[in-house]
């Protein structure tokens, strides 16, 4: 009924807050975290590109404008009804359709809608160590103000001292450190965002040495995590002005007469770090290297004989 | 080879770094769309090809559906009855969860290459999903059941029926909103 939202089991499972839609309980391998998981977007900088302080965010560089702006209404209640059939003080029958929890023999899932362009479902199928985060977003709304929109994930108190691990196209990992570089000394990062954005091609990954946390992603994005226990990626972008480094048009693709839709999933994994290893590798070649599916029609086919 | 040839140089032009990072001019990655779209359902004939020869008799009829990422097939709306076959490129043996966009009021079986029915699942579509502009598709639920044991580069085929005089599917699984402008 109208009980709490909850996925998965204590091996690994998602509770969601009763008053606010952002936070969660994880349930890895026994423990608890909270875990707090929302949509954000940075204000693009605008520019004429003539000075460096002048320079709009476009297709080739990314130039947030201050700090991300949440999407969504932090309070916002999340809604938790089925479908079931009521009866108001006047006796008319009526149904509330449901929003979440939705769960059956193969999978859970919580579908949540942040605004009008912004909705994901988390979900967990049976038996699987991963939670998904299916998002939709778009068409980001045509107000002449840049929107850079990104996914957070963010475990509070995780202690990975500033460093986070990117994949290099799907190889080894490799690791960074919070306005750091490994080759020369950085003395003033001016972009304190984009400086610490990487290109992240299958996951990123924080560990206190204990457990490992790791997003991966369905398509390249670029990503980061800019405080302890963070991880966010960029999944949409809508510019409306040419940073002048070549490309000449604005980040600004439509279709029919409105801003691109993208839908996409992240995928959560987290335990210890003995175990997340393979976890992680395994599920990247899944879920990166799926099976095909080919169709084929009614012909002779009508019974298992005949599949057979 | 002449059929994967296509797709050959088309992952070459995606080699450059504007197909990477996306800093093509739009005509030109409406290109890449249209060079990637095209080369693939070129290479589709060669996989029906190693699929008769993997299973040893013809499978003929094969069709593909690439826009199930955005809920819509147009096989799995439709058809009362058709066969999926499930290709594993891997080589180890992996579980898929299937998800197969399926008309809101109406109920299927699976049944799996040894004959038994596999355990499904109807998930509505969330709203923002059905109503995503340019989708066009009477899905608004999904099909979902899980595929166990696709053998190492290998196939499995489920067939897949629609139930059209049996008990309507669960209501809580299929509550749907009727979309709104």
């Amino acid at each position: 009924g109208e009980s709490s939202a909850d996925l998965g089991d204590s091996r690994l499972g998602l509770k969601l807050d009763d008053k606010d839609s952002r936070r969660f309980v994880l349930y890895a391998d026994g423990e608890e975290y909270p875990l707090v998981q929302e949509f954000l977007y940075y204000k693009s900088m605008e520019g004429d590109n003539k000075r460096d302080n002048r320079r709009a965010s476009g297709a080739y560089i990314f130039r947030p404008d201050g700090d991300p702006v949440p999407v969504c209404d932090a309070q916002k209640k999340p809604k938790r009804f089925f479908g079931l059939d009521r009866q108001d003080r006047f006796g008319v029958r009526y149904t509330i359709l449901m929003d979440c929890p939705i769960s059956g023999p193969v999978v859970q899932e919580i579908h949540q809608e942040c605004n009008e362009w912004v909705s994901q479902v988390v979900r967990k199928y049976a038996d699987e160590d991963h939670i998904e985060f299916e998002w939709l977003v778009g068409p980001i709304p045509d107000d002449s103000i840049g929107k850079e929109v990104i996914t957070r994930f963010h475990i509070p108190f995780y202690q990975n001292n500033q460093t986070f691990y990117t994949d290099s196209n799907g190889r080894e990992m490799l690791k960074r450190v919070l306005n750091y570089r490994p080759s020369f000394s950085l003395k003033d990062n001016l972009e304190n965002v984009s400086g610490n954005y990487y290109p992240i091609t299958s996951r990123i990954t924080l560990t206190d040495n204990r457990t490992r946390f790791s997003v991966l992603n369905d398509r390249s994005q670029g990503g980061t995590s800019l405080q302890n226990g963070q991880i966010e990626l960029m999944v949409h972008r809508r510019l409306f002005f040419d940073d002048a480094f070549g490309v000449d048009e604005a980040l600004n693709e439509t279709a029919f007469g409105m801003g691109l839709v993208a839908r996409g999933q992240h995928y959560l994994t987290m335990g210890p770090v003995n175990k997340q290893f393979a976890v992680e590798r395994l599920l990247a070649q899944r879920k990166l290297i799926r099976p095909q599916y080919f169709y084929t029609r009614k012909q002779s086919v009508t019974s298992h004989d005949d599949l057979k | 080879e002449v059929n994967i040839t296509a797709l050959r140089e088309t992952m070459g032009v995606m080699q450059h770094h504007d197909a990477i990072t996306g800093t093509a001019k739009q005509h030109v990655a409406n290109d890449y769309a249209r060079l990637l779209s095209e080369a693939i359902a070129e290479c589709e004939e060669t996989s029906h090809e190693i699929l008769t020869s993997l299973a040893g008799w013809e499978m003929t009829g094969m069709d593909t559906c690439p826009l199930t990422n955005i809920s819509q097939c147009e096989i799995s709306e439709r058809e009362e009855q058709y066969v999926l076959t499930l290709y594993n490129p891997l080589s180890r043996p992996v579980v898929e969860h299937v998800r197969l966009p399926v008309p809101g009021d109406t109920a299927y079986t699976v049944v799996d290459p040894d004959g038994r029915s596999v355990a499904v699942q109807f998930v509505r579509l969330p709203m923002p999903v059905v109503r995503v502009p340019g989708r066009r598709s009477s899905a608004t639920a999904e099909l979902v059941f899980r595929a166990d044991g696709l053998p190492p580069l290998g196939y499995k085929s489920y067939l897949i029926t629609r139930q059209t005089d049996g008990p309507k599917r669960n209501k809580r699984w299929s509550a749907v909103e009727e979309p709104t402008a």
